[in-house]
């Protein structure tokens, strides 16, 4: 589970840096989803 | 120093994309992968669906398969290419009733020498 | 990279069958890019397909929509 808490952090700063470049927001869900993808892939 | 978040990271962690109880969807997941053809023992582990964790579908949207999404830095791959001419083709065939398109195009080039 | 060799190291030993398998700074650094470059491309065609159907928040729908394609190319 820290694992996972290290890669969802690491990609919640990744969706967020594309997000405000786009000047979009991402519901949390998505970002724990994308997180889940890249975990799973 | 290692892997772990440190304090920091922790916190923000913590605010800012934790999925807490009180969130409407409080965990993701991804379908387990099931090859029917190797019937092993945790296919019979059918999830249940459980309140307040979502499973992402990637069928949900299968109607939406038949033409390539927009791609940023990856270019869609052969085998996607493949899978989207196979749903434009499941598409074309969804509101045939009986008689199937494809079979009256490909059957008058059978030759039965080439399958006994 | 956001990607820290010492977590791509621990991802990638979750699934060696040897602990003791050792893996090169440049194939950690190649595979954390290869994380960033997957996660880049979701959340880019998520906001794509979010601004396609005019919505200001991207939500998970908006993943499961591109999602058999992202993953049929990675």
């Amino acid at each position: 589970q820290r694992l996972k808490a290290a890669v969802h952090y690491t990609v919640g700063c990744l969706c967020e840096e594309v997000a405000s470049d786009k000047e979009v927001q991402l519901s949390k869900q998505t970002i724990a989803a994308i997180s889940e993808v890249t975990f799973r892939q | 120093k290692d892997w772990f978040l440190s304090e920091e990271e922790f916190k923000l962690w913590n605010r800012l994309y934790r999925l807490r109880d009180s969130d409407e969807i409080k965990e993701i997941t991804l379908p387990q992968v099931q090859f029917l053809s190797f019937q092993n023992e945790d296919n019979g582990l059918t999830q249940e669906p459980t309140t307040g964790i979502h499973q992402l579908s990637l069928s949900e949207w299968r109607l939406w398969q038949d033409h390539p999404f927009p791609t940023y830095q990856v270019d869609h791959s052969d085998r996607c290419h493949h899978f989207i001419s196979i749903m434009q083709m499941i598409e074309g065939m969804r509101h045939e009733e009986g008689e199937c398109s494809y079979e009256l195009e490909i059957k008058p080039y059978l030759q039965m020498e080439d399958v006994s | 990279s956001c990607w820290s060799q010492e977590l791509v190291s621990k991802l990638l030993h979750l699934h060696f069958k040897d602990d003791k398998t050792k893996v090169s700074g440049d194939a950690l650094l190649l595979i954390a890019q290869l994380l960033k470059v997957f996660v880049v491309e979701a959340t880019v065609r998520s906001i794509r397909q979010a601004q396609a159907e005019d919505l200001p928040c991207v939500d998970v729908e908006q993943l499961e929509k591109v999602l058999p394609q992202l993953l049929l190319d990675f």
